[in-house]
């Protein structure tokens, strides 16, 4: 079965959707089958790998909400191996119409682990969350085997992270007894500033093994390639952010069974 | 009666915040009085001015939920004439809540028009809002005169801001028929950037006189000063920071009458 790890952290901007194209197209590169959930209504993930706006007819919201089964939803990227399950705006209703279903918080475990997705032969699922602890996120926590959480080198991102923690635990003790976190992945790094050796100087006495070796520098391709919606590892394959989601790949699969 | 203006954007790590902190300082240092309103659970504004975590047993969720009086859950900030009404994780459960309410998207307007907010002679009551376009953001928008947007210079921050301006469009048609669009401000701008001009362009293109003059440009200083509890203003006065955040407040109360 596919190893599902959702991308989250409730606060804004900290490179989830950029770390989550990145490091699908980065597995994908080492010969892994990647199957990216884009469950933000913003539907960033979507249009970073070349998803037309009217070509999300149907959606995460149709898997979420509607029932539909995975394989109707999900789409072949231009990278072979690569498929996306596309957000749209639909989404942002979502919060509210799952607040008043039974098993609120497990519509999207249910499709994720529905016998039916074994046929699509998937090494992994990675979820891109939205910017907040919604019951949308909760759905991709309770869905997921682990959770990779992108850490901003900067001050407000570290105030964060106590709150995320907590909510993983509740998950863990409510939803999904076997949550595990896969990482946290330290974003926008430029060692020439004080706050960036701060935040991992915190981070690493704090979560110790919890972070991962690979550290994401800021690097302009990064912000460039969502605009010629590609990944960075096509638009620009000997960049600093390439050659980091390629080292981040290696230290994922490294922890889980070789490809 | 005070000016409210709501700082929102649905696209998370904009600027909200440092806008919010930065904009408030400004007109202070102009004479004016002004309440910060953080309606965002991660609290991030409130630690910004240095209301420790602790200090927040009273918070926006008891203006927006509890309907307590906005006397007595503001405080007074380190800065003559710079009051805040702080948030604190309660608030992460207020969407849900507010959904079985009555009048559930004008908590926050009743209690910012309550004829006794009169008495605190302010000028500008300025909402930080949480990165999604939840109850808690709907709230901000049917209470505020405008709104202010930040605009980060990214790719990915363009894609937003049409959906934004479709649900300012719908609050003015459905819960606050005076709606303006204070203005769209660029924020971490970096001129030796492609994406930056490309952004500025497009943005002056398409929405011509709404985006300000003033462009707050990158600067290191405005993401340390959060660290120390401060505005930049106070935290490095002389930094293309401040004066650009300066800039800004001139530029806001120039479309309004003098202080
Ligand atoms: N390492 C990096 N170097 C430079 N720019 C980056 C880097 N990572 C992300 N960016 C840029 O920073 C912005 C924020 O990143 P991104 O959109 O991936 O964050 P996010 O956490 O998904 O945001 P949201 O909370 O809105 O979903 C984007 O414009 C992106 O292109
Ligand atoms: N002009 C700037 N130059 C450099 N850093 C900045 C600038 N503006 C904001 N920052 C930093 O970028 C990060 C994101 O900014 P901020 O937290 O204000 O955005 P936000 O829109 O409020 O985020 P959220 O969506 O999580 O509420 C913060 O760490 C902040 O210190
Ligand atoms: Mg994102
Ligand atoms: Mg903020």
């Amino acid at each position: 079965a596919p190893r599902i790890i959702a991308i989250t952290n409730q606060k804004g901007g900290v490179g989830k959707t950029t770390t989550s194209i990145n490091l699908a197209a980065a597995l994908v590169e080492l010969g892994a089958r990647v199957l990216l959930i884009d469950i933000d209504p913003q539907g960033n993930a979507s249009t970073g790998l070349g998803i037309e706006a009217n070509q999300r007819k149907l959606s995460s919201y149709d898997i979420v909400l509607e029932g539909k089964p995975l394989k109707d939803v999900i789409q072949q990227t231009a990278w072979e191996g690569l498929f996306i399950g596309p957000a749209n705006a639909d989404l942002a209703s979502a919060d509210v119409q799952l607040g008043h279903q039974e098993r609120r918080t497990r519509h999207l475990r249910d499709a994720l682990r529905n016998p039916s997705v074994q046929a699509l032969n998937l090494d992994y699922i990675l979820i891109d969350c939205p910017p907040s602890l919604s019951l949308l996120t909760v759905n991709a926590l309770v869905a997921a085997d682990s959770v990779l959480v992108p850490l901003q080198s900067e001050f407000f991102a570290l105030e964060g992270l106590s709150q995320l923690m907590l909510t993983i635990r509740e998950i863990r003790n409510s939803g999904n007894a076997d949550l595990r976190i896969e990482g946290i992945v330290l974003t926008m790094y430029d060692a020439r500033n004080r706050l960036s050796l701060m935040v991992e100087r915190d981070a690493r006495d704090n979560l110790g093994d919890l972070v991962f070796r690979t550290v994401i520098p800021r690097n302009v391709r990064l912000s460039e390639a969502p605009s010629y919606a590609q990944p960075v590892l096509t638009y620009d394959p000997l960049s600093k952010g390439s050659e980091a989601y390629r080292a981040l790949a290696r230290e994922v699969t490294s922890r889980h069974s070789p490809l």
